[in-house]
């Protein structure tokens, strides 16, 4: 259970302010299926690293179970977000120096998983993600495309709580980014909570509860009925 | 009229050879609007940085009117990129400490236009680009499709000969992405050559001539009768 309430947060440019999020009340309830829509500069990412615990917010509670994360230390929140949150961002940050075997093998390593459980893990990810020819290569090797679902194999490969993803088919034709939203959606079913922002109307519509943000704040939050 | 006969590109990784353009002949008139579409990884990026004289085939010639271009010397591509090429990357490429107004500006400056000249220009771009709140923003201070819309106005607004867009709205709602879309088209209808990759079938369809890449190929090359 994630509860955000009066969440705000701006963001200063020389003497003007930007409220990027305005007065965010959400709970997302374990294992939901979210998509977030809305206009270009609407939110969509500042909310996202919000619940990703990449960024604070100037006001507001946010608190993961019963445990108001936003009171957690620095080190604290990494440990979180280490352990309970995997997180595809809008323009992947990969370690441009490490193969995409090796970032995709990242949050095992720093999770302390054992070498030969890793070893399985990362051969199980790059097939499923159709990389297995590209493993050994470097960011600045790969195709926009094969560098996002680098990015995804690694957000999802240790199967965490809740899994946040930031236009994680921007970059891939439509039977790339089916089989990605294909993976997604079997993680939820397994009871993962995914949050996925997307500007695609055909996978926002997918998604059991559908928010549409605008200007900093959610203006709908509907579950269709018919889905 | 730009030529490509027999192109071939290949990157070399560890001891394995990637053929990311494979005997590419292409033939582009004055004016064309063509879009190239096809699976993650098959080249379609390679093949735009190729036309864009920002990297060069290992074999085959490319001309634009009746110079071969590859031919030339380093800095004489980089003089017929600057006047003759607009380049919209799929990852944009903006200089991360100029706000976007300078970003759109550079092409300009380099160009030798006069500072009021160009402050008009930019004031136009910023307008039909929705970014005019954003003007005085750097790069890590705009959202996603804030930052393609500074690298579309960058491209546009010397209204070069050839234009080349790499997935122009990947980041883009659709009313945005729309807008974008509108703003190529006009300029295509005043004769700018205009070559868009993209992976979303409904913008490929738009245009006249529709081109599909699969494994460094071009497998498809139509022109739909009722477009
Ligand atoms: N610098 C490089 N070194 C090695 N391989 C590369 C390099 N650049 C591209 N490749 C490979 O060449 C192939 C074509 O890459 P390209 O970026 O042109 O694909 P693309 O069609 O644009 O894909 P996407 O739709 O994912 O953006 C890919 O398989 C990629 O892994
Ligand atoms: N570091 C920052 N400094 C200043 N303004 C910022 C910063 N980050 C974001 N913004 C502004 O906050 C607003 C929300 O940005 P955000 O990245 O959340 O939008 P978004 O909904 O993800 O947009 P897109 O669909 O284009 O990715 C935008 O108007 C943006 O200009
Ligand atoms: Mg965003
Ligand atoms: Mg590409």
């Amino acid at each position: 259970m994630i509860s955000l309430e009066k969440i705000c947060r701006s963001f200063t440019v020389g003497d003007e302010k930007v409220h990027a999020l305005r007065d965010i009340d959400l709970r997302v309830s374990d294992g939901e299926y979210i998509s977030i829509m809305g206009p270009s500069g609407s939110g969509k990412s500042t909310l996202l690293n919000m619940i990703g615990l990449l960024d604070r917010p100037d006001s507001g509670t946010y608190r993961i179970g019963d445990e108001d994360v936003t009171l957690l230390s620095d080190r604290r929140q990494a440990e979180v977000r280490c352990h309970r949150i995997g997180f595809i961002f809008q323009f992947f940050h990969l370690v441009s120096r490490m193969t995409a075997s090796e970032n995709i093998e990242l949050p095992m390593i720093l999770a302390g998983m054992e070498p030969k459980q890793r070893r399985g893990k990362v051969e199980e990810a790059v097939e499923a993600f159709g990389l297995a020819d590209r493993a050994s290569h470097r960011p600045d090797q790969l195709s926009g495309g094969q560098r996002q679902r680098v990015a995804i194999a690694r957000a999802t490969v240790m199967q965490p709580e809740i899994l946040l993803a930031d236009e994680p088919t921007g970059n891939l034709d439509s039977t790339s980014g089916m089989d990605v939203i294909n993976i997604l959606e079997r993680l939820n079913g397994d009871g993962i909570t995914l949050i996925m922002v997307t500007h695609d109307h055909s996978l926002g519509r997918r998604a059991t509860r559908q928010l549409t943000m605008v200007d900093g704040r959610i203006e709908r939050d509907t579950v269709p009925s018919l889905s």
